[in-house]
């Protein structure tokens, strides 16, 4: 079931990446680059075909400051209703969990209940509280998440949390489409004389007109 | 549906936080497209470790702000233009870049809707050099400017200027879309609208007959 890390990040080409010029330089990694987070990515069977990763994982030691922009679709996925109410609640997450292959948009309350299931399970193996835990989910519209895959996928997905490139690296194929490429990028720069690193993952490639707020 | 998620060890008060994660996204993933769909997903989640030992930052008008939000943007925008980048069926990536508005948001709005121009994507598809689709899109996006204040360029090719067409080198113009596309690079598209400090940048890609057949097959 579990694909190694360093699998996963050599099904797709990373994109290249094209950055304003100004006081930063570009390093490796993506979401691990900076101090406090972890990342994994594998293959749990979600996706309707293929075996790209489709489940990816990030998490910070401490209590991460946390901020959320969201689309603006009324006919917003579970997994952004739920991630809205968390963040009005909370100032601070711990985890976020990505899969791809169904998007748990359109689901209604089973689609919800869904999220809630997913949450509770991963924040019991990362011994926190659920509402420490974000969920993102990208794929078909109107179609539930393999729900009983994903659980199952979680332990094994919690063991391959690593804060090495390469875990980054997994985590930004595991979140992936239709796209043809992963998408990361780090950059370390200085804040008030200390260095300080930035560090992202993203997919996309169809249905993209975002309007989040 | 795009997602993402960005992270950093900087150490930033909370609301300072969420206000400079909207900002960032305003400046980078609200501003591409692919295909004018906005998705049920989209998603952006920011989080900020405090690792770093860097000084707290509690107010957005401080110089450890302005650096913090910089870097923000910029990771965000990298990001954001590899989505416009890999947008399906795109064989290159189109950067519209506007100045001379009122405000940043207005040069925005100007950008994305000549990004969003199934006719502009499409001509820059067909290689052609179609300035007159440009300046439609810049005119529809809701934005009042002065026609012949309008100057449009295609890389460092000038098409229009004060409102005017001007004669150009229309296979040269040709060839640079035509040379993006081989090598899936990008196409510059600057727009000057008057004499204003606003400027705004989108991006999107071109339209080809693959975005219809990828679509097509991944149905529900």
């Amino acid at each position: 079931m579990a694909t190694t890390v360093e699998d996963t990040s050599s099904t797709i080409p990373a994109a290249p990446i094209s950055l304003p010029e100004g006081p930063w330089k570009q390093i490796p990694g993506g979401v691990t680059a900076a101090k406090g987070f972890k990342a994994s990515g594998m293959y749990a069977g979600l996706r309707v075909s293929g075996k790209k990763p489709d489940l990816a994982l990030i998490t910070c030691d401490v209590d991460a400051t946390a901020a959320g922009a969201f689309t603006t679709n009324v006919v917003a996925a579970a997994p952004v209703v739920y991630c809205k109410k968390m963040l009005e609640m909370s100032k601070t997450v711990r985890a976020v969990l990505i899969n791809a292959g169904q998007a748990n948009a359109a689901t209604g309350d089973a689609g919800y209940q869904d999220v809630l299931d997913s949450v509770v399970t991963l924040a019991r193996l990362l011994k926190l509280k659920p509402e420490e835990v974000l969920i993102e989910s990208t794929g078909v519209i109107g179609q539930r998440i393999k729900k009983g895959a994903l659980l199952q996928a979680l332990p094994t997905l919690v063991n391959m949390l690593s804060d090495s490139v390469n875990g980054g690296d997994a985590a930004a194929v595991a979140i992936t489409t239709t796209d043809l490429v992963s998408k990361s990028v780090a950059i370390e720069s200085q804040v008030g004389g200390t260095p300080i690193r930035v560090g992202g993952i993203a997919k996309g490639s169809g249905m993209i007109h975002p309007n989040m707020a | 549906t795009m997602l993402g998620v960005v992270t950093t060890d900087a150490l930033v008060e909370s609301d300072v936080w969420r206000k400079m994660v909207k900002v960032a996204v305003n400046r980078s993933f609200n501003q591409i497209t692919v295909d004018g769909d906005t998705s049920t997903n989209d998603t952006v989640i920011a989080l900020a470790s405090g690792l770093s030992g860097s000084p707290a930052i509690s107010s957005l008008n401080c110089p450890e702000a302005l650096q913090l939000q910089a870097c923000l943007d910029s990771v965000m925008q990298g990001l954001a233009k590899s989505i416009a980048w890999d947008g399906e069926g795109a064989t290159c990536l189109i950067e519209v870049t506007v100045t001379g508005t009122e405000t940043e948001a207005e040069a925005a709005k100007i950008a994305r809707s000549v990004a969003s121009s199934s006719l502009v994507k499409a001509a820059v598809y067909g290689r052609d050099p179609n300035w007159g689709r440009i300046a439609a899109a810049a005119g529809y996006a809701g934005v009042s400017f002065e026609m012949d204040s309008l100057r449009i360029s295609l890389g460092d090719i000038l098409l229009m200027e004060c409102g005017q067409p001007l004669p150009f080198d229309r296979l040269g113009a040709s060839k640079y879309l035509k040379k993006a596309g081989e090598v899936h690079g990008t196409v510059e598209i600057d727009i000057r609208v008057g004499g204003g400090l606003g400027r705004g940048k989108a991006w999107g890609c071109d339209l080809s007959y693959d975005y219809v057949k990828i679509n097509a097959e991944y149905t529900t």
